[in-house]
């Protein structure tokens, strides 16, 4: 199984829709600071499930949608898709989140609840995937995790 | 279930030595069940011992020793379970020329089966990457990706 | 004292606009006052926003520009009461090369009355440096200094 | 008034006596992982006062004590001593832990109390500077931290 891209609308400093195609082995993302890199990594925790929005750098889940600049008014909602590649396969999981507080998720073809994507996830082994997902600073915890936590690394890989 | 607790334990365990001993250059290093009896509800323990070193908590290692040691315990893991993505931002911000050389030379192995996300301003993870995205905001708080192509590795996005 | 608070905050509030804007080359920030009818009492806030962008809550900021921040507040103090020294670990680990040239010539500056005593990685600071110490562990797990010599800027211990 | 020179002996990772002498200007500090830059900015924020352990990287106070390595054997106690200068005077101060759980407070030639020596600190208008020592990843806390944390460094400054 491999991601195969990412499709970014409305999320963050992302307001036209980007498509991040991503490729086997190594893919690195530059650039100059406060650019956008770091939010590309938001996206992934996000439509991934990721429910607390402090883990996100945010405060409100509203501090997901872009929010404006001097040249573009601020949108209404925000939607992050991902493609997976299994064998012949392409499976399709979205999540959208309006000002208004509406949540939607999406799998293949039609809406689920966040529990559904949650089920697929862990079908092709990727549930619990979060702890493979390391911000900035975040790796070194790992060795500071409780040690039922390390113990919960273990199982999902058994 | 115990068997496969037990089974994958006893294999990242080893992996985890082995390759904290790459990223040390040597030293000492176990993962340890806290309780072995309790094999169902044991927590797992990790103890590192950079070369020449005596064993110590490890809050007192330095930001770069704890970043090389949970690099070995997530590539046992690996070793064990490829997950089929990981991203990693800026993880080599806290480790020195030598390193990240380490780093990379595990990396190259492990791609193989799990696809990799690198957000780096290093040159050297630069150059080992397969493919590169820069982000510019050229727009002033619009982000806008665009593919780089690499000499003698000549990629379309 | 209230005198001496509201104008030691009025100037600094100032230093600090003047230096977010050459850290970030424009944009706007503030320091305000939470309650500035309870000068003795209030709280204070840092507002920011890089150039093209909207005010938005100082968490959504990316790590550099967290550090840039903190670092146009921190030089605002000492532009208005230089500390007699100050020490940086690695401050300069999350900036890229841009920012880190905007910040050496903020210590370029702040150094005639603060000594700055920085550990770094980075090569373009070891540059602006007046002194180099190279910390090394030839004996396994035993600490020596030893000073070195700068082309062009001779030193001794 | 400048912070002339530093002493470690049996702190941390360095277990004889080394002599670290600090000029006008920048100084500034290289080596591999692991080789003891951030010690010396422990050995700082010790030397100044700190009283909590886990700021230092610590758990106990013994933590401090170099605790031996594949040639030396541990030490059983760890002092470090700052000159500062002012105009033509100098100002020592030291600081020493045993591993019996003693310890000494020294300012110039005496035996003191940490409280003499944070007078001092104080009076040479180095009180609360701790502000002013930034471990590795504590700068970014700096616009983090309380609204009345923020007044407080205007206070001092003021
Ligand atoms: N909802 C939003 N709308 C518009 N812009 C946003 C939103 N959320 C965050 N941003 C902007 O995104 C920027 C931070 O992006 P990000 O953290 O991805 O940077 P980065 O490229 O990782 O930088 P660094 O190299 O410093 O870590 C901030 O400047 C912030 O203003
Ligand atoms: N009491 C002690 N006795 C002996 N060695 C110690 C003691 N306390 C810490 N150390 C050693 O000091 C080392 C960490 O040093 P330090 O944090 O200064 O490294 P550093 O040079 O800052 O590295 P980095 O570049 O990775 O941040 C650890 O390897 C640790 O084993
Ligand atoms: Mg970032
Ligand atoms: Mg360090």
């Amino acid at each position: 199984i491999y991601l195969d891209r990412l499709e970014l609308h409305g999320f963050k400093s992302f307001p036209d829709k980007t498509v991040i195609k991503l490729h086997q082995g190594i893919t690195a993302v530059i650039g100059p600071n406060g650019c956008g890199k770091s939010n590309i990594v938001d996206s992934v925790l996000w439509v991934m499930g990721e429910q607390k929005i402090k883990n996100l750098r945010g405060e409100n889940n509203e501090d997901l949608i872009f929010n404006g600049s001097s040249s573009k008014k601020p949108l209404g909602m925000t939607e992050v898709g991902a493609y997976f590649s299994k064998e012949d396969e392409e499976i399709y999981i979205a999540r959208r989140f309006f000002r208004d507080g509406e949540s939607k998720y999406i799998l293949n073809e039609r809406f689920c609840r966040n529990k559904d994507i949650q089920d697929m996830l862990f079908q092709l082994r990727m549930g619990g995937t979060n702890y493979f997902i390391f911000e900035q600073g975040s790796i070194e915890k790992l060795v500071s995790l409780k040690p039922s936590e390390k113990r919960m690394l273990i199982e999902e890989a058994a | 279930s115990r068997v496969s607790f037990s089974e994958a334990f006893n294999t990242i365990k080893e992996n985890f030595l082995k390759n904290f001993k790459i990223l040390f250059e040597g030293g000492e290093a176990e993962l340890c069940l806290m309780e072995p009896d309790d094999l169902l509800e044991t927590g797992l323990e990790i103890k590192a011992q950079p070369p020449g070193k005596r064993l110590l908590n490890l809050k007192l290692l330095s930001g770069g020793e704890k970043t090389l040691t949970s690099l070995a315990f997530l590539f046992a893991l690996f070793e064990y379970k490829p997950s089929p993505f990981c991203v990693f931002d800026e993880v080599d911000a806290s480790l020195d020329e030598a390193n990240i050389q380490r780093f990379l030379k595990f990396l190259h192995k492990l791609k193989e089966k799990t696809q990799f996300l690198i957000i780096t301003h290093n040159f050297k993870t630069m150059e080992e990457a397969d493919y590169i995205y820069g982000i510019s905001m050229n727009e002033p708080g619009i982000s806008t990706i665009y593919s780089m192509k690499m000499t003698g590795k000549e990629k379309e996005t």
